[in-house]
């Protein structure tokens, strides 16, 4: 039969900024072919294909329905594959290999985490498992 | 691959969001 794919609003306008990104127009509707929880969605709008940020759509159905996993405050190991310096004050800035606490994972790839008594967004694009807590 | 995401971290959602989230 044919697959069903998950209809989302779009919320914002977006301009893409690679080529295998499409841009959105507020109020389009486009179709979500995967998920990536890196926060970049593979999505179909008419006869375009492309990468788009899960943060700029709302669900077409249900759009005040929750979809976020809820936060964790006993906290993942993480460690950060990659350098991220904030740029928005609700962002911590992070070195390679640190450990840190992966307390909340948002569907737009900006998760919460935890290094000791700092927490922030992080991309979870710079984050791999590291392992399990006693 | 077109299917390979970008390597880059999305965008930070739109402010009016991140306000409705609070």
């Amino acid at each position: 039969g044919p697959i069903i794919l998950d209809s989302y609003r779009v919320i914002a306008d977006f301009t893409k900024t690679s080529k295998h990104e499409i841009n959105l127009h507020t109020g389009d509707l486009v179709e979500i072919v995967e998920k990536n929880q890196n926060g970049w969605w593979f999505c179909q709008c008419e006869f375009k294909r492309g990468w788009v940020p899960a943060s700029y759509l709302e669900p077409l159905d249900n759009p005040e329905e929750a979809e976020e996993a809820e936060p964790n405050y006993e906290g993942e190991l993480y460690m950060t594959t990659d350098v991220y310096k904030a740029e928005q004050e609700d962002e911590i800035s992070l070195e390679v290999g640190e450990t840190i606490e992966v307390i909340h994972k948002l569907l737009d790839g900006w998760w919460v985490v935890r290094k000791g008594e700092e927490t922030g967004h992080f991309p979870s694009m710079f984050l791999q498992r590291a392992g399990n807590k006693e | 691959s077109i299917k390979k995401p970008p390597q880059n971290p999305p965008p930070r959602p739109p402010p009016e969001m991140r306000k409705k989230r609070v």
